[in-house]
């Protein structure tokens, strides 16, 4: 464990609990992606299959439970207690577009031919196109509240500090994971556009970002 | 460079 790694799961984490909390106490899932969650969801279910079999740490097993509980119970508050509210007009990402290429990439391109590998490279290359139907939601809108930028800052956020870690164990340890740095890259890249929009329309104190 | 993955990264 490294400080770039434990900033970017506390940084995760945050932008999971910031949606979770603005969906739950605005009783409001407008403008968010329920097709981006599913995916979320999707992600810590291939990537946390070992969570029973093998014990890592304390800290490992917790964090694992947390976003898997935290990611379905979203996408409960946004296909069922708060269905009503969600923008499925908007969300109109077709996923399939997605989920063929990376199953087929991950059968193609893995450390070893196993269920459990197959299904956690699925994961690390779902993860970094699973924000695709929430970005594309906000362009087509035009507009995004304040607090979902949030949750979008800390969600890009903690993946630019996976690749520092990386970086990091790389120069130290000699640690090299490249589906994963690959990926996490690629998956930085498309918040890049948003974080040029954050710092200089939402921070500057907007109520919401609207895009030019 | 080792290519390997971490089972201990989240």
């Amino acid at each position: 464990m490294n400080v770039f790694r434990l900033l970017g799961d506390v940084s995760h984490l945050v932008a999971i609990i910031i949606l979770f909390l603005k969906i739950f106490r605005s009783k409001s899932c407008a403008g968010i992606s329920g097709k981006s969650q599913v995916l979320f969801a999707l992600v810590f279910t291939t990537r946390y299959l070992d969570l029973f079999t093998s014990f890592i740490s304390i800290y490992n097993t917790v964090m694992k439970v947390v976003f898997l509980v935290l990611s379905y119970a979203t996408v409960y508050l946004i296909y069922l207690r708060f269905r009503s509210s969600y923008d499925s007009e908007s969300d109109t990402f077709r996923v399939e577009f997605l989920l063929v290429p990376v199953a087929g990439l991950s059968f193609l391109e893995n450390y070893d031919f196993t269920p459990i590998e197959i299904l956690w490279t699925f994961s690390i290359y779902l993860e970094s196109v699973a924000i695709l139907p929430q970005l594309f939601m906000i362009t087509k809108t035009g507009e995004a509240e304040s607090i979902t930028t949030h949750y979008l800052f800390f969600l890009g956020l903690y993946r630019a500090l996976y690749l520092a870690n990386w970086v990091w164990r790389y120069h130290t340890e000699g640690f090299f994971d490249q589906i994963a740095v690959v990926s996490g890259v690629v998956q930085t890249i498309f918040y890049c556009d948003f974080f040029y929009l954050y710092v200089t329309k939402v921070l500057k104190g907007n109520s919401k970002l609207t895009l030019p | 460079a080792m290519m390997s993955r971490s089972h201990d990264e989240l």
